[in-house]
């Protein structure tokens, strides 16, 4: 099971549309794939049409009762959606509460890595969706798992965002024993701006050794692609960004594929 | 001195671009400005020039002194910016840890609303840009401002998103005396797609009382201006996104002035 955790501070980059994109695509792949979403804002979940503040029972139930050292079957909140072997933990607002609390509780940082060790002869992938916030359920995330995958907008303030976005990375991995291996993905391009050519050549520049040699155009059918609450590769198989979103995942699987 | 907060717990909707480009125009028009960083990635101080990691002082320390009852200058943490009349508290990473501190220190969400009693002869308007995230940052720009300002991207994710934002500041204001006036405003339009025109118009029908009339297009040069490091007016003051602007500061003035 490889755990691949998608991550930035910086707002509306593409996170979970990458973890949407990515999931669908290995599910079609024949791949058995889960999606965990730890934004208390819960984009992922209302993607596939949950209401979280209807649901019973979240990823947020997980951390608490493994931060509380309370027995917890994690199998209990995984939802299916209308993709065949793409399944998802699903976020509440509970979430938003733990950072509070993380001064309270010992351990409180390993509480996913633990919940996934439940569920390793199940699922071939688990994406991690997070929050655009530096806290502990970003150091949750980082701690589980094996790959991080980095959305940037191409665009000059998201560049600014990045070097800190690293800075902080190597000062959470000092807690880990191997170092994360990561993968800096350009979003939004479009070819017509300045912005987008320029961010590219200076990512190209100053990131070589962890940027993805490709980039996700602009694509409006990804967000039809959300309002009908299906993955895009459900939704236009041969669109641009699935096209583009196809190649990463190539090169991602690739890199990780154990020799 | 009125203090307004542009605040979405979704992530890149345009809530930084909000704040400097009405920051910019306030300061154009006359006003003596101040905007206020309380998001840990710092978006608003970096497009000013300010690297979050060189501060010495910043927003951060502010909150910490005021919520340990030991004395602060808030001045001595204003920078200026080249727009004559328009300063700046810039953030620091600092900021990211407090939530963990909130459950430990009384009254923590007030801490804002009190430093700013030290500046009300000093500006006519004060904007506050938040992070994409609920804690203890967004209940102080909720408790210390005079209007809330929602920037919505006209696309289908955000709306679900809107729902529960307002779902939420209905329970963080309990704690405030008189309701809290809010505006959302559309952002990120662009007519040429389904997602802009359906997204308007239901935003249209669930939301009429507190729509802004108007709508922010899609516009490069709001991007190109961040990459020069000025605000939108100063860059271009008859672009597309800077006439939008105008009309929309023109409208929250109108709603603002005491009578
Ligand atoms: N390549 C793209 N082309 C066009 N639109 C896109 C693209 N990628 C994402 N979007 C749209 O942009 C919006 C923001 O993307 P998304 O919600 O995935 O970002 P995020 O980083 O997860 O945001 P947050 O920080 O709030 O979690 C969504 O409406 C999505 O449909
Ligand atoms: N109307 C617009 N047209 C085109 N680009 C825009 C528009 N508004 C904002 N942008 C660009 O989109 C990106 C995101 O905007 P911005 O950083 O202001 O969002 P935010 O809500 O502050 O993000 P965060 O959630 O990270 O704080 C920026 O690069 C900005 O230049
Ligand atoms: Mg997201
Ligand atoms: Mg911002």
């Amino acid at each position: 099971m490889e755990v691949w955790t998608i991550a930035n501070q910086k707002g509306g980059v593409g996170k979970t549309t990458t973890t949407v994109t990515l999931g669908g695509l290995l599910a079609a792949w024949g791949f058995r794939t889960l999606m965990i979403d730890i934004d208390p804002h819960a984009s992922l979940s209302s993607y596939f049409g949950y209401d979280p503040d209807q649901l019973e029972r979240s990823s947020f139930d997980v951390f608490l009762a493994i931060t509380e050292r309370r027995h917890v079957i994690v199998h209990d909140v995984i939802l299916e959606t209308q993709s065949e072997r793409l399944h998802l933990i699903p976020a509440t607002i509970g979430l938003a509460g733990l950072d509070r609390q993380s001064g309270r509780l010992e351990g409180m940082g390993l509480a996913l890595k633990k919940a996934l060790r439940q569920l390793i002869s199940d699922y071939d992938y688990v994406l991690v969706d997070c929050p655009p916030v530096l806290g502990i359920l970003l150091i949750n995330a980082l701690a589980a798992c094996d790959c991080l995958i980095i959305p940037v907008q191409t665009e000059f303030l998201a560049l600014k965002g990045l070097e800190r976005m690293l800075h902080i990375i190597n000062m959470v991995m000092r807690v880990r024993t191997a170092p994360l291996p990561y993968t800096i993905v350009p979003t939004f391009y479009d070819p017509r701006t300045r912005s987008s050519l320029e961010t590219l050549a200076q990512l190209q520049r100053d990131h070589q050794s962890h940027l993805w040699s490709g980039h996700i155009p602009v694509d409006t059918k990804l967000r039809d692609a959300s309002r009908a609450g299906m993955t895009p590769i459900l939704y236009d198989p041969n669109s641009r960004a699935v096209l583009a979103y196809s190649e990463l995942l190539a090169t991602l699987r690739h890199q990780t594929l154990p020799y």
